[in-house]
């Protein structure tokens, strides 16, 4: 089982979550 | 300009920070262009944030309102503002809509194909029961601790398939 940020759509959705802050 | 990003982590022994929360913060730098630091909890001597007189967000990565959140977060708010820095403080990521509609974006992909159910960190206080139960809700999957998950003998009949609820392995 891999944890979530081992999961490329978490892992991705994650950089662009934080990546849009202001 | 964007503010400077300062991301809390749970770490491992002596500071040691997982491969795939390095490579988050190495995405954001090239791809996103963002300013970002990591702090883990388990860092003893963490390194004073030198950015000038930039404002920071303090962005705590933790799922669950556990005692990191509630006690440690704001330990280490009040001692980034007294080393002077500039600093408002994030929501934890676990409460944050657009992480919780990934996760069920995630969720959604995999439920023409199994019964998904998460497996979350055993916590016990009144708060973390309260936030348990509507994020039951709002995903509309089975939530088990993982001690539960390990005493619960039907969980076989069920056939549901466990999303271990961590960022990095355990």
């Amino acid at each position: 089982l891999k944890s979530l940020l081992e999961i490329d759509i978490i892992h991705r959705g994650l950089v662009n979550i934080l990546g849009n802050l202001p | 300009p964007h503010y400077h990003l300062h991301l809390l982590v749970h770490g491992s022994r002596g500071g040691e920070i997982h491969p795939s929360l390095l490579s988050l913060v190495d995405q954001l730098k090239r791809l996103k262009n963002r300013s970002v630091s990591i702090e883990a909890l388990t860092d003893d001597n963490p390194e004073q944030i030198d950015i000038g007189n930039r404002s920071v967000f303090l962005v705590p990565l933790f799922l669950l309102p556990g005692s990191h959140v509630c006690i440690d977060v704001p330990k280490i708010f009040n001692r980034l503002q007294e080393e002077g820095q500039n600093i408002k403080l994030f929501p934890f990521l676990g409460s944050f809509k657009p992480w919780l509609s990934l996760i069920d974006d995630l969720i959604t992909s995999q439920r023409p194909f199994v019964k998904p159910a998460l497996i979350h960190h055993p916590i016990s206080s009144d708060t973390a029961s309260v936030f348990l139960k509507s994020l039951e809700k709002f995903l509309n999957i089975p939530l088990y601790s993982w001690s539960r998950w390990n005493q619960d003998t039907f969980k076989k009949e069920k056939n549901y398939l466990p999303i271990p609820y961590l960022l990095t392995p355990n």
